[in-house]
């Protein structure tokens, strides 16, 4: 190997744990680095040229390129639209188990409401133990009325009666919260399948803890294969998590990050900042 | 999980007629592979696998030729991490025993205290909870239902909002009603949130437990170091728990925690159901990963 091969593989190693130890998914961290090399495929690289800056202003573009999606998603704009057709928007939150849906849910409510719409709530996690009392709890607390059935009833029945509410009320939004599963769950992907397939949300989003390791990757490939994810939100980032799961799932995905979570309050979502992150995961 | 990665590894060590100096090399960084992708903090793995290959570039060649030789070196770099298996904790027949469940929010605190006291129902003994969870909507009703369903009383208070009083008097009248052991859940908090980490620790102090267990999801990734540090720090911790190795997570961050906290792994959970719960064995979970 030449000497700057020898440096090149030397700085693209040094990146791949930099990443990794922010918690960048392992094959993430694979397809960024195998990007960068591709970008100086056949170029002369300089005696004179510092190979690890060349390294990271590389990686900037790279990383800048996976958080920026195909297609935008401007949530306001988009239930406006659909208000204006007399449509309710339907959205549901999906994750595996623990990440803060039934949360991010109540704060998404809060935000909506803020900013004018109406709301009603489906309570499409039948199974956990005291899921419809939290919700309902936290419904409450936004003044969202909140369609349940019993526990062990179809998930699918109930957003579809939240969504029939919606429709005869005028109701410009339905958000639909379901239970926590975990993808190597084949029943459970089938549950979800079902709900979305009653439901016809027009926004899937994945919900994802920013602690998870190389699950978060896992999560995002198998929901997006089962079910189809639309948008991204990635939760507790208040607890000094590095922030590498919002490239895995970007990545794995190609849909935008809409939110992050940043505490259990509901003023605690604020809108992903690219250009903050970017310049904080380079640091 | 962490097994699959390593699984890899191990085969390839297996399929080579001798091992060699640059067969050494090859395998460390394919074990370093396994590893971080499994979780496992960066740092963490190049002290282990530096280790590892120290041992096998300085014992006699003709030895580290043997592949069962570099096999046992990682099982016991792996098992010296892990600890050994904890000892039981100490149950005092006819004195209070109490255990208190610690966490960051959403690893399965409740969940646990309710297998944990399935676990314990059926070792014969008279098991009740308690929730000093004040914070979160539905935190009661969820171990009440959780535990109703295995005929456990659950101690709690929707009145009172002090973490630390509740606690505290809802221990003193589970004591008065006789059980042999006491299960407290607390509210879900990370290393950042100071005061609740303060809280934490006051909540140690009032209630002496005999154990602290701190409470891991599977799919924590290189945070679980520094989390656990930070809880091992607040609290006299006892052990871990690790939940939610029934899917995807190949539970490296727990490695990553036995080293950060010198504690061992107590048990597993493997599903959202009371009964998916078991002991965590370390010698036979290296055995299984090392094939
Ligand atoms: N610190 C912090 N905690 C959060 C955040 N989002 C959610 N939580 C907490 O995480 C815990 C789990 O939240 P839930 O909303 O119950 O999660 P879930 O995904 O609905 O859980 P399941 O339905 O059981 O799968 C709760 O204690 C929340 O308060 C966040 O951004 N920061
Ligand atoms: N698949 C699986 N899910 C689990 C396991 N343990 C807990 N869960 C689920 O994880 C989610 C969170 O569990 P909780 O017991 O509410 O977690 P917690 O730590 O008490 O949460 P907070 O009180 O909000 O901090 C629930 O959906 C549980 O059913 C497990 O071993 N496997
Ligand atoms: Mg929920
Ligand atoms: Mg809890």
């Amino acid at each position: 190997k030449t000497l700057t091969e020898k440096k090149m593989d030397e700085a693209i190693n040094d990146l791949k744990l930099l990443l990794v130890s922010n918690d960048v998914a392992m094959d993430t961290a694979d397809e960024i680095c195998n990007k960068i090399i591709d970008s100086f495929k056949g170029e002369q690289i300089g005696r004179l040229t510092s190979t690890k800056k060349m390294v990271f202003d590389t990686l900037k573009d790279v990383i800048t390129g996976i958080l920026t999606p195909e297609n935008e998603v401007d949530l306001l704009d988009e239930i406006k639209k659909k208000s204006k057709k007399n449509e309710p928007y339907v959205i549901v939150f999906i994750g595996v188990n623990g990440t803060g849906k039934t949360t991010t849910m109540a704060k998404i409510a809060y935000f909506l409401k803020k900013n004018g719409f109406s709301i009603v709530a489906a309570a499409s996690d039948t199974f956990r133990a005291a899921a419809i009392e939290q919700l309902s709890y936290h419904m409450n607390n936004v003044g969202i009325r909140v369609i349940k059935h019993s526990y062990k009833s179809d998930p699918a029945s109930v957003a579809y009666d939240a969504i029939e509410h919606a429709k005869a009320k005028n109701i410009d939004v339905v958000l639909i919260d379901s239970a926590g599963r975990q993808v190597s769950d084949k029943n459970l992907m089938i549950e979800i399948q079902k709900i979305c397939r009653i439901a016809q949300p027009d926004l899937k989003i994945l919900i994802a803890d920013s602690l998870a390791g190389n699950d978060a990757l896992y999560q995002a490939r198998e929901f997006d294969k089962h079910v189809g994810i639309d948008a991204n939100i990635l939760t507790k980032l208040d607890a000094d998590a590095r922030g590498g799961a919002a490239l895995s799932i970007s990545f794995e995905t190609k849909k935008p990050l809409l939110f992050i979570g940043v505490g259990q309050n509901y003023e605690d979502l604020i809108p992903f900042d690219r250009d903050f992150f970017i310049s904080s995961i380079l640091d | 999980k962490l097994g699959r990665s390593l699984d890899n590894t191990i085969r390839k060590i297996r399929r080579l007629p001798q091992v060699d100096k640059d067969a050494i090399n090859a395998l460390i960084q394919d074990l370093q592979r396994a590893l971080l992708s499994a979780d496992v903090k960066v740092e963490l793995v190049f002290e282990m696998t530096e280790n590892i290959k120290k041992e096998a570039m300085n014992t006699k060649l003709q030895k580290a030729r043997r592949k069962d030789f570099i096999i046992k070196l990682i099982h016991d770099e792996l098992i010296k991490i892990l600890g050994g298996k904890p000892a039981p904790i100490r149950i005092k027949p006819g004195k209070k025993n109490v255990i208190l469940l610690v966490g960051i929010q959403g690893s399965g605190k409740t969940t646990t205290v309710a297998k944990l006291a399935k676990y314990y129902l059926a070792k014969g003994f008279k098991v009740a909870t308690v929730t000093s969870d004040t914070w979160r909507p539905g935190a009661y009703e969820q171990l009440v239902q959780l535990t109703e369903k295995i005929g456990v009383r659950c101690f709690g208070n929707l009145n009172e909002k002090n973490s630390i009083k509740i606690a505290v008097k809802e221990t003193k009248k589970a004591i008065l009603e006789a059980f042999d052991i006491i299960i407290v859940d607390t509210a879900g908090r990370h290393k950042e949130e100071k005061e609740l980490m303060e809280e934490m620790t006051k909540i140690e102090q009032s209630l002496k437990p005999n154990e602290v267990i701190l409470v891991i999801d599977g799919t924590l990734g290189q945070q679980a170091y520094s989390q656990a540090e930070e809880f091992a720090k607040a609290t006299n911790l006892g052990s871990i728990i690790i939940t939610k190795l029934d899917g995807t997570a190949k539970g490296g961050g727990a490695l990553s925690a036995c080293a950060a906290t010198g504690v061992g792994i107590r048990f597993i959970g493997i599903g959202e159901k009371i009964d998916e719960f078991e002991e965590f064995e370390p010698i036979k979970f290296v055995g299984t990963l090392l094939g």
